[in-house]
């Protein structure tokens, strides 16, 4: 879950995805 | 008078930072149900997530931000997450909500296990940003001031925030200046709240850990 990942890898994860999609 | 440019950016700020907020179904779990000290610990950490997804989100449309080293933009979000979140956060306790909602918020944040040592300076600074009755546009110009700022750590090319910066204090300046030609001091008591912000976000990693032990 996304509760495990750190502060960067959530950042990392938004700034390449794209959550409007 | 704003200039056209600078009402520009003010619409796409206030648009993005209208546009980008928690779901309203996670929000609406932090009212409706009751969590044991675990789960509640969960939730909020759902919570702080879903946070920093929104986060990046409206600073992807802060303009001229994805034009920044891709290594500086997350040492900006990095570094100001934190802050950006109790800016965020304290917009619950500013804006008018339906009789005990506030109250249940402050009641499940006290009970989530955080020590009284950190509750207070949160709590004051929730006061703070309350008292100051900000606008919505303030409170997006003041969180993407708080995102654009060039001497976080491990920011390589901090001219080129700066310049991305200037500009937003600019429109917040003027804004200050126009919707509140009673008060002068206005926009420094905004800038004001910037200080103790960094001083949460100093005290946050630490915050944590307590939390986690207990």
């Amino acid at each position: 879950p996304a509760s495990n990942l750190g502060l960067e890898d959530i950042i990392r994860k938004a700034l390449m995805g794209n959550l409007e999609d | 008078e704003l200039t056209q440019e600078q009402q520009t950016l003010l619409n796409f700020i206030v648009d993005a930072y209208n546009k980008h907020r928690i779901p309203q179904d996670m929000a609406k779990k932090l009212l409706q149900e009751q969590f044991n000290t675990e789960e509640n610990f969960i939730l909020l950490t759902e919570m702080a997530t879903s946070h920093v997804q929104v986060l990046v989100e409206f600073t992807k449309n802060i303009p001229g931000f994805l034009t920044l080293d891709h290594e500086d933009q997350i040492a900006l979000l990095k570094g100001s997450a934190v802050e950006a979140m109790f800016l965020r956060s304290a917009q619950v306790f500013t804006r008018k909500m339906p009789q005990g909602h506030t109250e249940l918020l402050e009641e499940r944040i006290r009970r989530s296990g955080i020590s009284e040592e950190f509750m207070t300076p949160m709590f004051n600074f929730y006061k703070s940003i309350c008292n100051l009755q900000m606008m919505q546009e303030e409170q997006a110009l003041l969180t993407a001031i708080t995102i654009l700022t060039p001497d976080r750590p491990y920011v390589k090319d901090q001219r080129a925030v700066e310049r991305l910066q200037e500009p937003v204090l600019d429109v917040l300046r003027k804004l200050c200046a126009l919707q509140h030609p009673q008060e002068p001091q206005y926009f420094a008591r905004l800038l004001g709240r910037l200080t103790e912000l960094r001083t949460l976000n100093h005290h946050h990693a630490e915050m944590l850990t307590s939390w986690r032990m207990s």
